[in-house]
């Protein structure tokens, strides 16, 4: 799966997810990606993400929705956000893997419960932060 | 004028320092440097966050590394089925597909759904169509052919397994 979120000069976010699913997979099996609010999710009130692993748990759980409404009802900031729901509800659920996420103010995270992600990002004219193990 | 930001991912699992030789590592940061700069320069020239986002993805669909788009796994009958979806957070439209066969880039075709009908998610051989009636490029299936990834599919394609990209010793997986 890849995955990408970003937030323009005039402050609206978005984001974006592919992936061809699982090795082996059967009866046409769809995971999260293509679910909007659970491997997809953009709101330039909150923000924008991205998700990637095992779909079945980031399904039942509404992952990136649920990022995005401990920031809107709760006020968490999207680090507090990200935090619980990928270190602490999914991990409870058994679900691995993680996300990426970013805000209108152009605040990002990259949480993720698995041993390692590929990742990478970049703010305005700072270096690129590219990265795969913890 | 808003600070820009871009953030990409190629996926998480079991990616441990030994599965990975340094050659292969150069080539898979090598190949996020590529999008994320991509997507950034296209945010630079003040292009919209929903454009730096598909073009970010799209480069890494083209990228046979990471599973997506040319790189997509098998499925049990040997052939690639990909979903995408794409969510623009000023508007709140969205575009997605599931289950799409020779498609050569999933997340144009998801923009094209949340730009040009009042859908939001149309999978398998409906959203072929929609994406012929659109002018989206589709690839023959050599196209999406790599050796890794049909190694990794023989290793279980006998059996009821099925494998996470990115993930090493599946046994300890899904019985």
């Amino acid at each position: 799966t890849v995955g990408a979120v970003a937030v323009d000069v005039h402050g609206n976010v978005a984001a974006a997810t592919s992936t061809g699913g699982m090795t082996n997979k059967r009866y046409n099996r769809i995971g999260d990606t293509p679910v909007i609010g659970s491997g997809t999710y953009a709101n330039n009130l909150t923000c924008a993400i991205s998700c990637t692993g095992h779909g079945e748990y980031f399904m039942r759980a509404v992952v990136a929705y649920d990022v995005s409404c401990l920031m809107e009802y709760k006020g968490y900031t999207l680090q507090q956000a990200c935090e619980e729901v990928v270190m602490k509800k999914l991990v409870a659920l058994g679900g691995e893997g993680g996300l990426i996420a970013v805000t209108n103010a152009g605040e990002i995270a990259l949480p993720f419960n698995s041993e390692g992600m590929y990742r990478a990002s970049k703010t305005a004219d700072q270096k690129t932060f590219t990265a795969i193990y913890k | 004028m808003n600070k820009t930001a871009i953030a990409i991912h190629g996926g998480a699992g079991t990616i441990t320092r030994s599965s990975l030789t340094s050659t292969q590592e150069t080539a898979y940061k090598a190949a996020l440097q590529e999008a994320i700069e991509l997507g950034h320069k296209a945010l630079t020239q003040g292009k919209s966050a929903v454009e730096a986002v598909a073009l970010a993805v799209g480069s890494l669909e083209d990228c046979p590394l990471f599973n997506a788009g040319r790189g997509s796994v098998f499925t049990k009958e040997g052939k690639h089925e990909m979903d995408a979806a794409i969510m623009c957070g000023k508007t709140l439209k969205a575009g997605a597909v599931a289950g799409v066969r020779s498609i050569k880039n999933p997340i144009l075709l998801a923009r094209t759904i949340m730009e040009h009908s009042e859908h939001v998610m149309l999978s398998g051989y409906g959203a072929e169509e929609f994406a012929l009636n659109h002018g989206i490029a589709f690839a023959p299936e050599r196209y999406f052919f790599d050796t890794f990834r049909f190694e990794q599919w023989s290793q279980v394609r006998d059996s009821d397994t099925y494998q996470l990209d990115h993930s090493e010793n599946h046994d300890k997986k899904f019985g």
